[in-house]
C-alpha cells in the first residue's frame, strides 16, 4: 500500500542519512524517489557525498567508499527492519585502517539487537569480535576443523603474520 | 530469537561432524584461505531451507554434500542442523527453543525435520516465514552483495523497501 | 593460424600448469580444448586441484582460491606474452598470510622482466616492495597528494595501524 | 621499454599537478581509502589514449576532469604526459626516450603530443601498437578481473589466446 511505502521510505531517508555520516564522520547522504507522484512505480536514487568531496554518482566512488556506503545502507536497512541474524563474509577487505574502525563502531552498536557472524581476515576486525571461532584444515585433509573460540596464537599468526 | 547451535555433518568440506556453539552478539570466524568459514554461511543458509543451488555456489543440489578429497572418501549425505532460542516466541511454535533438520541424500532424498519430526519443505518456509529470517530476511553479506547495491537499480532498491514495509 | 594459436596454447598449458603449483605450492592445474578437433573455433576450459583436495569447479573455490587461481593463470600469460607495465589494483585482499607470500614470491620473479604497479593495503605486500608511494589526501580537501616514497611512518600507521 | 614517469594535472582527484618518478620493478602505491590510488591506474590508461570513459569508471568522457571539490573550484581541463625509456627501440621511434601527452578540455576539445608535437589520436595509437602496451597489451588487474578471468566463458578465455598469439 502507498501509506506503508512512504513510511518505511521516510524511515529509511532518516536512517541512511544518520548511519552514512557516521561510518564516514561526515559527509552527506540522501534517497529520493526518482518519479514522487507515482508512488506504486517510484524507483529510489541514491546520491552521497563524501566529507571534503562533491556530491558524486557510486561508480566514481573509491573501492573502500563504496564498501563504506554500501554497509551504511545496510545498516539503515536493518535499524527499519532488523533481521535477527546478519553474516557478513569478508566485507571489511577494502577498508584502510581509520575506515575499519569506524565500521566496528557501527557494528558493536547494531549487536546490540542483532546477531551478527562476521568473517574477516582483519587484525582490527578481530581484536573488536568478542567471540572468535578458529576454522583450519589439516594440511591435505580437505576437511574442514572449527577450533573452539579460543583460538591458539599460533591460528592467528598463520593468518596475520604481522599481528606478532 | 537467537541461532545458538549449528551441527553440520556432510555439508562440503565439513566430512567430520561439527558442532558450533554461537554465543555472542558479534562473533568472528577466522582462518587461512579455502578452509571452510564462508562453507559456514552456505551451511546456514542451506540449513534455513535456501532452495537455490547457485546461492551456494553450487550447480546441483547434490553439489554440496562431501565429494572427498586427497585422503577421504565421499560421503552418503548432507545434514545441518540449527538450535534456536525461541523465548521472545518469533518462531510460531510455542517452545523456549527450537531445532530445524535439513538432509539431503546423494541419490537426490531430501528431508525435513522440526524439533526432530519429519516435516515437508514448506512447513519449513512457513515457520520462518514471520521471523524475518525468512529467504531475504536474513541478510547474507558479501562482496557481491555490496557491489550489488550499489550498482542496483533504482527499481531495485524500491523493491528491497517493499520487501522490508 | 591454426599453428600459431596451437603453439601459443601449448606454451601457456606448461606454464599454467607451472605457475599454478608454484602459487599453491602444489596441486594441480590444467588447460584444455573443448573441441580439439576444431582448432579455430574451440573454447579453452580450466580444471584446478587444490592440494589436498579433489579437482572442483572453479565457482566452488573459495574467495582466496579464486584470486590465487586467477593470478596463476595471469603470471602464466604474461611468461608467453610479457606485458611491459603491469598494473595490479588489491589483488590480494582476500589473500590469507601465507598465500600472499607465495604470492609476492611469484611476483618478484616476474618483476625481473616486467614493471609492476602494486596497490595494496597489506603490511606484507608493502614490505616485500623496494618502491613505495604513499598517496594521501588533505583530510576534507578533495585533493590528492602523493608523497615521495620515503613514507613517512606516520602515514604507514594510518594505513596499517598495527603495524607499530 | 619502461614507464619512467607520470605527470597529472586536472585528472580525477588531482587538482595539484603531480609527478611520480617509477624507479624500480615492483612498486608499491599504498594509502587510506579514497585518496587517489586507483586514480593513478585510471591516468596511466587514459594517458595511454583508453578511449572508453566507463572503463575509467566514467559515464561521459568530460568525468575525468576534475570537478571540485569542498574547497576547490573545478579545473578547466586534465592533462597527463608518460615518459618512457625507449633504450630498447619498442616503441617505433628511434629515441632513447619518448613522451606522450593527453588533454581533455571541459569544452570536449581532445589534443595529442608526441614528444611535445601535437599528432592525431591514431598516430597515438600506432605508437603503442606493437609494444605490448597498446589497448589489452597493459595489464591492469583488479577485482573485476580476477572475477572475470574465473568465471569467463570457455570462449573469451579462447580470444584472450588469440591475442597474446
Ligand atoms: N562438496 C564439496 N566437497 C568437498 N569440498 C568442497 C565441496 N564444496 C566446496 N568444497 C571446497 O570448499 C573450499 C571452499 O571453502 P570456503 O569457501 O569455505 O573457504 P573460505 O574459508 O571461505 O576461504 P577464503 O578465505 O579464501 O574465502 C574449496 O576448496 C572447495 O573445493
Ligand atoms: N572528476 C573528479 N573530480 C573530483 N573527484 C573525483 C573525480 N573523479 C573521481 N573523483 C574522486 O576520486 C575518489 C576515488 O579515488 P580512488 O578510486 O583513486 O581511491 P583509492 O585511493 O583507490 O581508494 P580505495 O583504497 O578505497 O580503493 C572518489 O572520492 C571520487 O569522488
Ligand atoms: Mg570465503
Ligand atoms: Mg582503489
Amino acid at each position: 500500500t502507498r501509506d506503508r511505502f512512504m513510511s518505511t521510505f521516510e524511515r529509511l531517508q532518516l536512517a541512511f542519512a544518520d548511519t552514512f555520516q557516521r561510518m564516514f564522520g561526515g559527509g552527506e547522504a540522501s534517497l529520493s524517489l526518482s518519479d514522487p507522484d507515482d508512488v506504486l512505480a517510484t524507483g529510489v536514487q541514491v546520491e552521497v557525498t563524501i566529507p571534503g568531496k562533491r556530491r558524486q554518482r557510486l561508480e566514481l566512488l573509491s573501492g573502500g567508499e563504496r564498501a563504506m556506503s554500501a554497509c551504511a545502507f545496510l545498516f539503515a536497512i536493518l535499524r527499519v527492519k532488523p533481521s535477527p541474524l546478519v553474516v557478513l563474509d569478508e566485507v571489511d577487505a577494502p577498508l584502510d585502517g581509520r575506515n575499519v574502525e569506524r565500521f566496528i563502531e557501527m557494528l558493536k552498536e547494531a549487536a546490540q539487537e542483532i546477531q551478527f557472524i562476521v568473517i574477516t581476515h582483519n587484525p582490527v576486525t578481530i581484536e573488536a569480535a568478542p567471540t572468535w571461532f578458529g576454522v583450519t584444515m589439516e594440511s591435505g585433509s580437505g576437511v574442514t576443523t572449527v577450533l573452539p573460540y579460543r583460538v591458539p596464537a599460533q591460528l592467528i599468526q598463520e593468518v596475520i603474520p604481522e599481528a606478532q | 530469537m537467537r541461532l545458538k547451535r549449528v551441527q553440520i555433518f556432510g555439508f562440503k568440506t565439513f566430512a567430520d561432524k561439527t558442532t558450533l556453539d554461537l554465543d555472542g552478539d558479534f562473533t568472528a570466524v577466522i582462518g587461512p584461505n579455502g578452509c571452510g568459514k564462508s562453507n559456514i554461511v552456505d551451511a546456514i543458509m542451506w540449513g534455513l531451507g535456501e532452495p537455490n543451488a547457485r546461492a551456494l555456489r553450487a550447480q546441483t543440489s547434490q553439489d554440496v554434500i562431501f565429494s572427498g578429497s586427497a585422503t577421504r572418501k565421499p560421503v552418503g549425505f548432507a545434514e545441518v542442523t540449527l538450535i534456536f532460542d525461541n523465548e521472545d516466541g518469533t518462531l510460531g511454535l510455542d517452545l523456549p527453543e527450537v531445532s530445524v533438520t535439513r538432509r539431503l541424500s546423494r541419490n537426490g532424498n531430501s528431508e525435513y525435520f522440526i524439533n526432530k519430526r519429519p516435516c515437508r519443505q514448506r512447513d519449513f518456509f512457513e515457520l520462518f516465514a514471520d521471523s524475518g529470517l525468512g529467504r531475504a530476511g536474513y541478510a547474507i553479506v558479501g562482496q557481491k552483495e555490496i557491489d550489488a547495491a550499489l550498482a542496483a537499480s533504482a527499481e531495485d532498491r524500491r523493491a528491497w523497501i517493499d520487501e522490508a514495509a
